[in-house]
């Protein structure tokens, strides 16, 4: 059977100044995946292997470079699923850790659970030895510029909706 | 969000999928991105996905699986990927993108959105791209 890869990064208005790197970023992820893939790796190697790059690339919205939250935190979400076992794992809510879809593995590979959140994948984190890294680590330059404008307006948006909600109606994970 | 699906040389399909959601999210909100047929899907009898877009409207129309399940009832991989996200766009107003690799190996990817960052690797060519129509090619 003949390896393919396909890779994404997020689907909204990419900026003119990070569009050069958002194409590096998916180019470089495919590169080790499909490099992992000729040597024989498995599929479930491949995309994590191909995540991490791209969790680890500020100009993508997942690991370094998540979005802030209401309150100005980080919640990173992941998932990974084996196409010939139908295992699954996933996480949502984590906040401390530098590669959420490696723990997502962990969920599938080593509890009987698909998916855990907040606390508790925050805990599984540490009971798998994962390296608990400082939150404020994972926060960009960037992401907090557009906190800060999100903060200066949010009443605006809020006016314009009656008060009806606390966070942006639109937008793209 | 970021993503990628695999095929191995066993033909095994594997997906995965990142986020770290949407600036100013309400504290505890969760997309689309750890839920297992919304953000992410793979079988590999018939193929693997993995989405990105506004995770309310995907989570909505299960987007994952229901390209799965137009190419299990037949359509190729372009054509589900594609024809899933104009039903996303006009049953819930959403937008997004997707990636997919068949049973078959044949990948596919379409978005909604002005622009998302795409690669394919597949018989040692490398093609990639940004803007719709764009499409890059280079020998690995």
């Amino acid at each position: 059977v003949e390896p393919v890869v396909v890779i994404h990064g997020g689907a909204w208005a990419i900026p003119e100044n990070i569009s050069d790197a958002s194409r590096n970023g998916v180019k470089l992820a495919a590169r080790k995946a499909y490099e992992i893939l000729k040597h024989g790796g498995s599929a479930l190697d491949a995309v994590e292997a191909a995540v991490v790059i791209l969790e680890d690339e500020p100009v993508f919205d997942a690991g370094k470079g998540s979005c802030l939250n209401a309150a100005g935190l980080i919640e990173m979400d992941a998932s990974i699923m084996d196409g010939t076992s139908l295992k699954a794992g996933a996480v949502a809510a984590v906040a401390n850790i530098s590669n959420p879809i490696c723990l997502a593995r962990m969920v599938m590979e080593q509890t009987d659970h698909c998916l855990l959140v907040g606390e508790g994948a925050n805990m599984f984190a540490n009971e798998c030895n994962v390296p608990s890294v400082d939150p404020s680590s994972l926060v960009t330059e960037a992401c907090l510029e557009e906190w800060q404008t999100f903060e200066k307006y949010k009443s605006a948006v809020d006016s314009l909706f009656n008060n009806q909600i606390t966070s942006l109606p639109l937008g793209h994970d | 969000t970021v993503g990628a699906v695999a095929m191995d040389a066993n033909g095994r399909i594997a997906a995965a999928t990142s986020t770290g959601g949407i600036t100013g999210k309400r504290v505890g909100r969760v997309g689309d991105s750890p839920l297992i047929g919304s953000g992410t899907y793979a079988i590999d009898e018939i193929g693997g996905v993995s989405c990105t877009g506004h995770g309310e409207s995907i989570i909505k129309i299960c987007l994952a699986k229901h390209i799965i399940c137009l190419m299990e009832s037949g359509m190729k991989a372009q054509e589900a990927v594609e024809q899933s996200l104009q039903l996303m766009n006009s049953r819930v107003k959403g937008a997004g993108g997707a990636i997919c690799i068949s049973a078959s190996g044949e990948p596919a990817f379409h978005f909604t959105t002005e622009r998302m960052a795409w690669a394919i690797a597949k018989a040692d060519v490398l093609s990639w791209g940004l803007d719709p129509k764009e499409s890059n090619v280079e020998k690995m």
